[in-house]
């Protein structure tokens, strides 16, 4: 089985301070409540 | 060697006519002969997925990625009637085990598929059938929520496959190198979804324009942009650019099977595809078209601090049914009434309107069944 999340987070082309960033690599196992990435929020 | 076993056995019996009770050892060793040759076909298909699965990772870490390439097993694969085949091997699943064989049943399957069994929340006895142990709760604690108000959690137990930003409703997702499907088909036509991506070009043109007056400000002195304009400088600070992301994640059959809420949200509409059960492992990633497309899948689609968001948990052929615990009158995987493979998804929009369900960060939302 397969879970796919799709979702609308903070962006920025100016400044990466806001933006939202993976904290994953392709291939890594993660588990239930560990980060899948972060934002800022100046 | 079964066969070869099989030969001899009959060869000794028609030489020795006369005795019956040498017809009988016959028989039995046979029947050692076939359940030998079966434990050793799973234990050699065993090893050979440890091989591929070895092989995939090192083929991973080095950085190779797989083109997709359609070949004779993925059409064979549609030929089969996969829904029924699920079925039948739930209900296989779901035949209770006498209680002394219980524990002996699960860590063999934990042994095979590397499950964690001190995490299982019961003791093994207590799980009747092997689907109720397929989708066990764990212990208090054993996943805990990051605490980090920024972040955006994992759903579930499993392997990252790929994850990116997509431009738009219309993006397509890389199932692999060499093929894509688009988001709007894996979620279904979405008002949400059209919103976002008509919010993105209009926040795409009005960043344009903003970046061309920052950059006709930044001309004049510093103290006379921080006089002048401090509202076009506040405005962008209180509403960034939200961009739309989107990760996929595989669970293999011994990672735990539930989906938990990945952030604070509202749950707006539930939408449910009844499409074919292709399995969704690497291999078949890399060989069948349309895979996530295609399958059956419920998709949940709301709205938190950030946006729009949806998860899409897509069923498989030994994992077919997905069970949601904010709506459990949901039935998927359920026997076909129509013969067209594309119907339109069921769609069910939860009260109060604008509000729908609200999860909280790390809240039990779905399961996946065994068939």
């Amino acid at each position: 089985s397969t879970v796919v999340v799709v979702f609308q987070a903070p962006t920025s082309k100016n400044s990466d301070a806001t933006e939202f960033r993976f904290s994953i690599r392709p291939g890594d196992k993660i588990r239930v409540g560990e980060a899948l990435g972060v934002w800022h929020n100046e | 060697s079964w066969y070869v076993k099989q030969f001899r056995t009959t060869s000794q019996a028609r030489g020795s006519l006369g005795g019956g009770n040498t017809n009988s050892q016959g028989k039995a060793f046979v029947m050692s002969g076939a359940t030998v040759a079966t434990i050793l076909m799973l234990g050699a298909l065993h090893a050979r997925r440890l091989y591929d699965d070895k092989k995939l990772e090192e083929a991973r870490e080095k950085g190779i990625e797989f083109e997709f390439r359609e070949d004779v097993k993925a059409t064979f694969l549609r030929m089969l009637p996969l829904r029924s085949i699920s079925r039948v091997w739930g209900s296989l699943m779901n035949v209770d085990i006498p209680v002394w064989l219980r524990p002996h049943v699960y860590r063999a399957w934990a042994r095979a598929f590397h499950s964690n069994l001190e995490e299982a929340a019961l003791p093994l006895e207590e799980y009747a059938s092997l689907r109720d142990f397929f989708i066990r709760t764990l212990k208090e604690g054993c996943r805990p929520i990051d605490p980090n108000p920024y972040s955006l959690v994992s759903p579930v137990d499993g392997t990252v496959l790929r994850f990116g930003k997509l431009n738009g409703a219309g993006a397509m997702i890389e199932q692999v190198k060499g093929f894509s499907y688009s988001v709007s088909s894996l979620l279904g036509a979405s008002i949400l979804l059209s919103l976002v991506a008509e919010k993105n070009t209009e926040d795409e043109s009005s960043n344009t324009e903003q970046e061309s007056t920052r950059i006709e400000k930044s001309k004049k002195s510093w103290w006379r942009v921080s006089l002048a304009s401090p509202k076009v400088r506040e405005t962008v600070s209180e509403c960034p650019l939200k961009g739309l992301y989107y990760c996929v994640i595989y669970l293999k059959p011994g990672d735990y099977h539930r989906i938990h809420s990945p952030a604070d949200w509202n749950v707006l509409v539930r939408r449910h595809f009844s499409g074919h059960l292709f399995p969704v492992n690497e291999r078949a990633t890399r060989t069948i078209r349309n895979l996530y497309v295609e399958n059956e899948r419920v998709v949940l689609e709301g709205e938190w601090q950030q946006g729009f968001i949806a998860i899409a948990a897509i069923g498989a052929t030994n994992i077919g049914s997905i069970e949601l615990f904010i709506e459990p009158e949901l039935r998927t995987n359920r026997p076909r009434k129509k013969l067209l493979s594309s119907e339109p998804p069921e769609e069910r929009l939860y009260e109060p309107e604008g509000v729908g369900v609200v999860l909280k960060k790390g809240d039990e939302v779905a399961a996946f069944n065994m068939g």
